[in-house]
C-alpha cells in the first residue's frame, strides 16, 4: 500500500480526504506536482485537478486523466488517486513514466462530480447524475456522461429530468462539465484523454453515438489491445476492447467523443473492475489490485501518446 | 444514508430482439423503480437491473412469464452497502 501520512490508498475515501491528499502530494512534490483548482460544481464545491509537470511553459503537449464523473463509481476515484501517487513515487524511477513526463503534462481530475459523490457518502450511494435542479421537475442532476457536445441529445441519452440519461437543457449546461471543457479548450494541446468509468472491465475509443467508425479506429484499437494485454498482464483480468457503440450501446453526449471530435487523437474509456459480481460496490480490498492493473494499461496507453505526437 | 434493504440485482440474458423490446418494457413502467446498472443493445451482453425489494414479485412473474433468462447477482445489496460503511469506519479510525 502506498500510504503517505494517513491516506489509505487500498480504501474508499470521502471528497474531503480526497482533496486533502490531492493537496499533501502537491507538497511532498512540489517541482512535479500542483493541485489547480479548474472550477467549481453546482452546490459549489471546488474542482482540483493534480497537475504533473516537468517543464517549463503551460502549452505542453498534455494528457488528461478523467475520474468519477458517475459518482456512484468508487473504484474510479479510488483508481484515479491510487495513480496520482503512483505517478510521482514513479517519476525518476520508472523509465516509461519518467520519459511520459520529460515530454508531456498530466492533469488528473479524480473526481469529475463532487456533488454526486458526496450525495453517495451522505444520502444514496447508488447515485449517478449530477445535483442541479430543474425547474418544473422535482428530479434533480444530469448525467454528465450525456451533457458534452458531442451529437448532443442523440441516441442512448433521455430529455427526461428523472431518467439516469437525462442529457440535460443544453450541451455543457452542468457546470463540471462545462468547466472541463473551458480548461482543455483554453489549453489547446492536449493529446489524450482517457475517462474512468466502472464497471464491466471494457477499453473502449470513439465512437459511442454512431455505429460508424472513427478515422483512426485502427490506431486506437491497435493500441487499446496491447493496453488491455499489459492489463491483463498482472493477475490475468480479462477486459473486452472495441469502440463504445458497437461494445456497449450508443450513447450521445459522451466526454470521450467530444474528446475526440475536437481533435484529442487519444481518446479512450475505461470500464473497471468488476463484470456484476460486485458492480458498483466493488470491495474496497480490490482497489490496489484494480489500481495497479489499470496503470499498466494507462502507461502503455500514454507512451504510445508520447511516441507519436501529432 | 438511503438504506436498500430487501433489494437486489438482477442479471437478464436477451437473447434476441423481441426480448429486448420485452425488457424495455419492464424497465419503462415507472412504479416497479427498477435502475439500470449496466444496460447493453448488443445481443449476448446482459443487463443489470437494480430491483427494489417491493418490485421482486412483479418483476419475478413477468421474466418468468415472458420466459427472459435472469439471474440474481446480488441477493443482499444492503449487507454489500453496511460492509462498505464497516471499512470507511473502520480505515477512518485508523
Amino acid at each position: 500500500e502506498r500510504s503517505s501520512n494517513n491516506f489509505n490508498y487500498g480504501a474508499y475515501h470521502s471528497l474531503e480526504a480526497i482533496y486533502q491528499e490531492m493537496d499533501s502530494i502537491a507538497g511532498d512534490f512540489p517541482h512535479l506536482a500542483s493541485r489547480v483548482k479548474i472550477g467549481h460544481s453546482f452546490e459549489d464545491r471546488p474542482m482540483y485537478v493534480l497537475k504533473f509537470s516537468t517543464g517549463k511553459g503551460s502549452q505542453r503537449p498534455a494528457i488528461w486523466l478523467n475520474a468519477g464523473i458517475h459518482s456512484r463509481e468508487w473504484i474510479s476515484q479510488a483508481t484515479a488517486m491510487w495513480t496520482a501517487r503512483k505517478i510521482v513515487s514513479d517519476y525518476g524511477k520508472d523509465p516509461a513514466i519518467t520519459s511520459i513526463l520529460k515530454k508531456m503534462d498530466i492533469f488528473l481530475l479524480p473526481v469529475a462530480n463532487p456533488d454526486g459523490y458526496v450525495h453517495t457518502h451522505t444520502e444514496n450511494r447508488l447515485w449517478r447524475k449530477t445535483r442541479s435542479l430543474h425547474p418544473g421537475s422535482p428530479c434533480i442532476g444530469v448525467d454528465p456522461n450525456r451533457n458534452w457536445n458531442a451529437s448532443f441529445a442523440g441516441r442512448g441519452a433521455s430529455g427526461n429530468p428523472c431518467s439516469e440519461v437525462y442529457h440535460g437543457p443544453h450541451a455543457n449546461s452542468e457546470v463540471e462539465v462545462k468547466s472541463v471543457v473551458d480548461f482543455i479548450q483554453k489549453h489547446g494541446n492536449f493529446k489524450c484523454f482517457i475517462d474512468l468509468h466502472s464497471y464491466s472491465q471494457l477499453l473502449m475509443y470513439p465512437y459511442a453515438y454512431t455505429a460508424k467508425e472513427a478515422p483512426d479506429a485502427d490506431e486506437l484499437d491497435e493500441v487499446a489491445r496491447r493496453a488491455a494485454k499489459a492489463l491483463a498482464s498482472l493477475s490475468g483480468t480479462q477486459y473486452r476492447v472495441g469502440s463504445t457503440a458497437t461494445t456497449v450501446y450508443q450513447a450521445s453526449g459522451s466526454s470521450v467523443d467530444w474528446a475526440y471530435d475536437n481533435g484529442i487523437k487519444y481518446a479512450f474509456t475505461f470500464e473497471l473492475r468488476d463484470t456484476g459480481h460486485y458492480g458498483f460496490l466493488l470491495p474496497a480490498d480490490q482497489i490496489i489490485p484494480t489500481a495497479e492493473e489499470t496503470w499498466l494499461g494507462l502507461k502503455t496507453i500514454m507512451e504510445h501518446v508520447r511516441d507519436h505526437l501529432y | 444514508r438511503g438504506k436498500f434493504f430487501g433489494d437486489q440485482v438482477f442479471r437478464i440474458n436477451v437473447r434476441n430482439g423481441d426480448e429486448i423490446s420485452k425488457l424495455n418494457e419492464l424497465v419503462k413502467s415507472d412504479n416497479l423503480k427498477l435502475n439500470i446498472w449496466k444496460s447493453s443493445c448488443s445481443l449476448g451482453h446482459p443487463v443489470d437491473v437494480l430491483v427494489p425489494a417491493v418490485s421482486l414479485q412483479p418483476v419475478e412473474f413477468f421474466l418468468k412469464s415472458q420466459g427472459l433468462d435472469y439471474s440474481v447477482t446480488i441477493e443482499d445489496l444492503q449487507a454489500l452497502l453496511d460492509k462498505e460503511d464497516e471499512e470507511m469506519q473502520y480505515n477512518q479510525e485508523q
